[in-house]
């Protein structure tokens, strides 16, 4: 929209062939999907204090299910969770110049707190609220 | 396929860290904590009152899921004194970011040796976390059931902030709160320092301790244990500390490591 009219007019062809080279790019990728890697997705992980050799120190809790994001962002995006609209675009971006223009990420798009409570080196005790320490979903950025 | 799928996702996990890899995941864990290093080892007794009061707080705040401190703490729990959590620390709790325990610092039973009648308490409030700003502060002592007196005995009990110590002076006192107790009473007595633990957090020369007070119905001065107020080391599960709720002043970012 920051282009006049004169301009979009004079470049209508060139957006009107990479919107196609886009959809058979998508196509192709369709069909080879069930060949891709798993999907976007949250995977556990858990954090141990007790592994760590902290439970001297740290009261509560031993540990913590922090969860990671992993899988690969491809079309169609709609069957990986929490695709934002914006991914749909990069991902064809990624098709048109898939040597400079990355794939949306896998990462997490819902985050939660955890508390912990531990000694200090006065052995006063300390709860603290961490924020954004466990995934709740992923999705593709 | 759950099988494939497990074995996919455990060949992530199954490399086993080498010793430096190991220490360096340690130190971003505890920076991810916000601490520089792991708090020394000293002997510390999970079944203080302190401790206890505070996985209270704790398995409030992870309402909802099951506790995860370990069976001890459970049965610590279990024996502690009643009541230690109020419903207006759960208000606190709400608001806070953090909350800290404090010990206190004068060894009770020596002091009350010499000044049976007064006692004196002192808490280090200077380890609150910068960029933290008080919310509430509660001071809080046990008193026990006292069968040697009346049952309809009163006691006041008064908790005094010192503001000038000089050897050839008074003391200067600010009374903080006071209560009235019945000599049957038993549980947590609670007063509020949540503006004095704002003052030793800004100005910490001024934190010069406090008094606390016990009078009977004719206003005479006793004894605090007397009057059925734990005040010494044991039993660990009801000594006196001080409780500070913070809350974080604006956008906290981590250091760089």
């Amino acid at each position: 929209s920051a282009h006049g009219q004169k301009g979009r007019q004079s470049n209508r062809s060139k957006p009107q062939r990479t919107a196609q080279d886009a959809a058979k790019a998508a196509e192709a990728a369709t069909n080879n999907l069930k060949f891709s890697k798993e999907g976007c997705k949250k995977h556990e992980l858990y954090v141990s204090f007790r592994d760590l050799g902290w439970q001297d120190w740290i009261i509560a809790p031993e540990g913590y299910a922090a969860f990671y994001c992993e899988g690969e962002c491809a079309f169609p995006l709609n069957s990986y969770m929490n695709a934002t609209n914006h991914a749909i675009v990069q991902t064809l971006v990624h098709f048109i110049n898939p040597g400079t223009v990355p794939k949306p990420c896998c990462a997490p798009t819902q985050l939660h707190g955890i508390s912990v409570l531990y000694f200090d080196d006065s052995s006063n005790v300390i709860l603290k609220k961490y924020r954004n320490m466990v995934v709740r979903a992923c999705g593709c950025h | 396929n759950v099988s494939v799928d497990a074995e996919a996702r455990s060949s992530f996990i199954q490399r086993r860290l080498r010793g430096q890899e190991r220490r360096d995941i340690q130190r971003e864990i505890l920076s991810i904590l916000g601490l520089p290093h792991r708090p020394r080892p000293l002997a510390r007794t999970k079944r203080n009152a302190a401790p206890v009061f505070m996985l209270d707080l704790y398995n409030t705040v992870s309402a909802g899921a099951e506790p995860r401190g370990y069976s001890d703490y459970k049965a610590a729990l279990e024996r502690r004194a009643p009541a230690a959590v109020t419903p207006q620390d759960n208000r606190f709790l709400d608001d806070a970011d953090t909350v800290m325990s404090f010990v206190n610092l004068i060894d009770q039973d020596q002091e009350l040796l010499f000044q049976p009648l007064l006692q004196e308490l002192r808490f280090d409030v200077s380890r609150i976390p910068e960029g933290e700003v008080v919310t509430a502060a509660e001071f809080r002592i046990y008193k026990d059931f006292i069968q040697e007196h009346a049952q309809n005995e009163t006691f006041r009990v008064s908790v005094y902030q010192v503001l000038q110590e000089a050897p050839d002076s008074e003391v200067e006192l600010l009374l903080l709160d006071q209560r009235d107790v019945w000599a049957s009473e038993e549980g947590w007595l609670v007063f509020d320092l949540t503006a004095t633990s704002t003052l030793w957090q800004l100005r910490p020369e001024q934190n010069l301790g406090l008094h606390l007070i016990v009078e009977d119905s004719r206003g005479q001065r006793r004894n605090p244990r007397l009057a059925g107020l734990v005040t010494g080391g044991e039993p660990k599960e009801k000594q006196t500390f001080l409780v500070v709720f913070f809350k974080a002043n604006g956008v906290r970012f981590r250091s760089a490591r």
